[in-house]
């Protein structure tokens, strides 16, 4: 199954959703494939791995028709998680990208031939905040795509945006693509706001909200800094219980895992 | 003097940063000029104007090459700031400028000539969260950069792509490109990470870190929901004291206003 984690709005927990769920489901027995499409590099980061070496990462790739095999690393925390890291140069991919021949197709292409090799259970795809040709290139090697919303005004205002380029991708480059979960992050039960917004997701979006949501929780924050989950960094926290609840959840959603 | 507000991490504060700034200036009686160069266009609802019209915006100063006057439309919280607003259709405009001559400069040009019939004490350019070409825009534009940094550990990742872009726009695009401010936001006085957040990014870069920060406040997201700034939402608030007193010492900083 592939899953792209993607919403232009920035900041809303994408790279905090990526690692963690792919710690919990890796936990759940899973085997997953984590493919770091953001040239911040905070989930090659996240998983304990650098993105400043000259390894081939997912810039290779996309541009240089490098086959992923040769640049997916283990990391640290557990050997079920596998990682296609970003590199500083992915930063000029998206306008290198522009005047490829079959620019929006290099991602799925690349995947389909690495897991032809290399069965895995879950692939997951970072993306940055934009709805560039990196972002693209995810929306049309997905399956699925899962959108994490934050609980909080502003990231109301871009879901049209979104939902439109899900729709003109769906017509155009990938009509197997669909929306299959939305999760709520960084709840915050104390403010009305954090509700506010809570309530208007789950009346637009209904049964594809996640029952689980994510609580703002600072464990979670701190967890990068130590090259790890917020699953394994601190294991009874709010933050890792919820990720772990929401793997539950996503896996009995999802067909064949 | 023309301030970009930049930083590619999503969600560290730049559109909130702008629109507070900018009413915050207006109260210490400067005339403001905001620019939303961010597709999302939060820029512009959170000054309390509709992004969702079919009227010219940023888009058609970029790639039309339609006056800036002509876009240019007040808010309804101060007649001292003015907007130039974002549009629905500056999502495509990453991808048009790549062919287009001179794209770089599209927004510098575009500035001279509106300010040479309205002059303005202070333009302020809110930046989608990328170092595409709408960022290169505002940093050709620009005669000071404003980086806001949120008290993460991820928001320090990105920082050497920022400065290693600064360098290359000021070699080749716009000499006189200075940063001139570091803005730390959502600082939570609870928690290390916080802290050491701070503490790091003090000592990397010395007095160009504005004695204020921001503290985290619920206030300052709520306003958005009622189309005014947090200055104007709630007074008295930590968050409007905080932008207020950002304000005053960026006045202080900067030469001519
Ligand atoms: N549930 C949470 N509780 C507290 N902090 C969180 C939570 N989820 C994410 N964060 C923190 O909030 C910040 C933004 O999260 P993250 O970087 O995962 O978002 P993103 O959508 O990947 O951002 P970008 O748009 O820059 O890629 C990070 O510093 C992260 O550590
Ligand atoms: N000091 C603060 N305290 C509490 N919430 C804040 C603060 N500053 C910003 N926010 C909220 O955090 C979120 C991110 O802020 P904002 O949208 O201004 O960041 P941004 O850098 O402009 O994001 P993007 O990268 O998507 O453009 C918003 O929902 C905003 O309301
Ligand atoms: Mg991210
Ligand atoms: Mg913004």
């Amino acid at each position: 199954m592939i899953v792209t984690v993607a919403n232009q709005k920035g900041g809303v927990g994408k790279t905090t959703t990526v690692v963690n769920l792919a710690a919990a489901l890796a936990e759940l027995g899973k085997t997953v494939l984590v493919v770091d499409l953001d040239p911040q590099g905070n989930a090659t980061t996240g998983l304990g791995v650098s993105s400043r070496t000259d390894n081939a990462g997912v810039y290779d790739v996309l541009i240089e028709d490098v086959p992923m095999a040769q640049t997916v690393v283990g990391v640290p925390e557990t050997e079920k998680v596998q990682l296609v890291p970003a590199s500083l140069d992915l930063a000029g991919a998206e306008i290198e990208l522009v005047s490829m021949v079959a620019r929006e197709y290099r991602l799925r292409k690349a995947l389909a031939a690495y897991l032809e090799e290399h069965p895995t259970d879950v692939v997951l795809i970072d993306c940055p905040p934009s709805l560039g040709l990196l972002t693209l290139n995810a929306l049309v090697a997905a399956e699925e795509l899962l959108i994490p919303i934050q609980c909080e005004y502003y990231a109301l205002e871009g879901l049209g945006q979104l939902i439109r380029t899900v729709d003109m991708v769906r017509e155009h480059l990938n009509p197997t693509l669909r929306i299959s979960s939305i999760l709520l992050t960084m709840t915050d039960s104390r403010t009305n706001l954090s509700e506010q917004v809570a309530d208007e997701v789950r009346a637009f979006f209904g049964d594809l909200v996640l029952d689980t949501a994510i609580p703002r929780s600072v464990r979670l924050s701190e967890a990068p800094g130590h090259g790890r989950s917020g699953v394994a960094y601190d294991e009874g926290s709010r933050g890792a219980l919820a990720y772990r609840a929401a793997a539950e959840e996503f896996t009995q959603r999802t067909v064949d895992l």
